[in-house]
């Protein structure tokens, strides 16, 4: 043996990456089902110890409650699937597709993806594919300049990206209406109701002036919506008075009637802030100038698209609105197939999503991409902050549930941001028709 | 992945553009022009007010 040993030339090989990456799954896999069940401990001795009355109840609300696993109801199917470690296998996706293809595989590679997926690579803005150096950077690519022409309506509300109509129609009592067997609570979905009724980013009652000295006019509370009398001073900027009539059109001149139409409005708004009304004002200016639509009856509606993995998968905005708030659900990741979205009910309210919320010119506006196992990062362009499907969401979300531990309030269930800037005087921020938002990314 | 739009607008009725109507026209209140399963692109409308 010793002699063989000796005498035998060694040679060594590369373990196939396959088999490696296969390896790191495995570890992957076990590690978190360990904290899977040292967690699944926890929770029980914590609910034993409850019900045996230990510990005060103000130390009990104040120690930061750990997010419950959730646990969806479902044939054995989700049971199974929720067993796996969902967020584990997305990232691992998304690093196997950020791995870079050897450049004389990339044309062969993404021409057989392609034809698998039903890529149309004739709208794809590159037109030589060696450019994209893996599979993340090929799914998130753009298309040709004007290759989807917008419709020309001005008061339609448009698809805000490729994909097909899973569901659409008027929500009822505050539930998006049966999608294939599945009821949502729209609470659920967003998080809480819609912020016009509910705004907290709005003073109670009556314009405050803010750092800026400017005032603010309170947001209309539930049954005075949008109602704003034309009148009313509604900001101060520059010792210029405005009231809503003159924000489009100028200050008033001595007859109270304004001075400008709205194409020369005051200079002292930066243009961005004058689009941003103008996107708000558009619809505003109908609310005083001819009866008010939001006097007439409004309802909700809602539309879900999905988006197949061979769709473009960038979005972006189908309407002129304000994105005020947004609301980031750190959640699990599921498929959202047809098939998982028939037999998970509440699949929506499970998963990570980004709810944008905001106003159009017809009232309250949000919009709301839902990431799934192996698309679960969502981008939002404007949005520097977010991060989704990372370590770091985790950790956001907790912090966002201690916080509300401190306050004493329950667990959101979300971290929250408000965006700003877009207009001195309305905050959010001003999004175009059309206008690219954010996208979806592989893991 | 999954795009969900909630959107508040003016009461819907059934009547429609081939009716006559003229865009911008207040009568009506929203409109759906897509139906269920049918594949879209972006910037096709999936309604109008």
């Amino acid at each position: 043996l010793r002699t063989s040993l000796r005498n035998t030339k060694v040679e060594w090989k590369p373990i196939p990456v396959a088999l490696g990456i296969g390896f790191l799954g495995a570890v992957q896999f076990y590690r978190v089902r360990q904290r899977e069940q040292r967690r699944q401990i926890e929770e029980d001795e914590e609910a034993r110890s409850q019900d045996e009355g230990h510990g005060s109840e103000e130390d009990e609300k104040r120690k930061p409650k750990k997010r419950k696993r959730i646990k969806p109801s479902g044939p054995w199917q989700v049971q199974v699937m929720s067993t796996l470690p969902l967020k584990g296998i997305s990232r691992l996706w998304g690093r196997f597709n950020e791995l870079q293809i050897p450049y004389y595989l990339r044309v062969p590679g993404f021409k057989l993806y392609s034809w698998v997926f039903g890529v149309n690579l004739s709208e794809v803005s590159e037109s030589d594919l060696h450019i994209y150096p893996n599979l993340a950077a090929f799914f998130y690519r753009t298309l040709k300049p004007n290759i989807r022409p917008l419709d020309p309506r001005s008061t339609a509300l448009l698809s805000p990206a490729d994909g097909r109509v899973l569901q659409m129609g008027m929500i009822q009592h505050g539930e998006v209406e049966q999608v294939k067997g599945m009821t949502y609570t729209l609470e659920a979905l967003l998080g809480t109701e819609p912020p016009s009724a509910s705004s907290d980013s709005a003073p109670a009652q009556g314009p405050k002036k803010d750092a800026q000295g400017l005032k603010r006019h309170a947001l209309p509370k539930e049954g005075e919506e949008d109602i704003i009398t034309s009148d009313e001073e509604f900001a101060e900027v520059n010792g210029i008075s405005y009231t809503l009539p003159n924000l489009l059109s100028g200050p008033k001149s001595q007859g109270g009637t304004p001075a400008m139409d709205a194409s020369t409005t005051p200079k002292s708004l930066s243009e961005t802030e004058v689009r941003a009304d103008l996107a708000l004002g558009d619809g505003r200016k109908q609310l005083w100038s001819s009866p008010t639509p939001t006097q007439a009856a409004t309802a909700l509606y809602y539309i879900v698209v999905y988006l197949a993995p061979g769709d473009y998968h960038r979005f972006h905005s189908p309407t002129s609105w304000v994105a005020e708030k947004r609301r980031h659900f750190a959640g699990e990741l599921y498929s959202v197939s047809p098939y998982l979205q028939r037999t998970l009910p509440g699949l929506f309210t499970l998963n990570e999503r980004v709810v944008l919320l905001g106003r159009w010119r017809w009232g309250f506006f949000s919009f709301t991409p839902v990431g799934a196992t192996n698309v679960g990062s969502i981008k939002i362009n404007f949005d520097r902050e977010l991060r989704t499907n990372s370590l770091t969401t985790d950790t956001a979300a907790d912090r966002a549930a201690e916080e509300a531990a401190d306050r004493g309030e329950p667990n959101p269930g979300f971290a929250e941001a408000t965006y700003a800037g877009a207009s001195k005087l309305l905050g959010g921020h001003a999004l175009r028709k059309g206008e690219e938002m954010g996208g979806f990314q592989l893991g | 992945s999954t795009i969900v739009m909630v959107f508040e607008a003016p009461k819907g009725s059934r009547k429609s553009f081939d009716d006559g109507w003229e865009e911008g026209e207040r009568k009506g209140g929203w409109q759906w022009s897509v139906q269920k399963g049918q594949k879209i692109k972006y910037g096709e409308a999936v309604g109008w007010v």
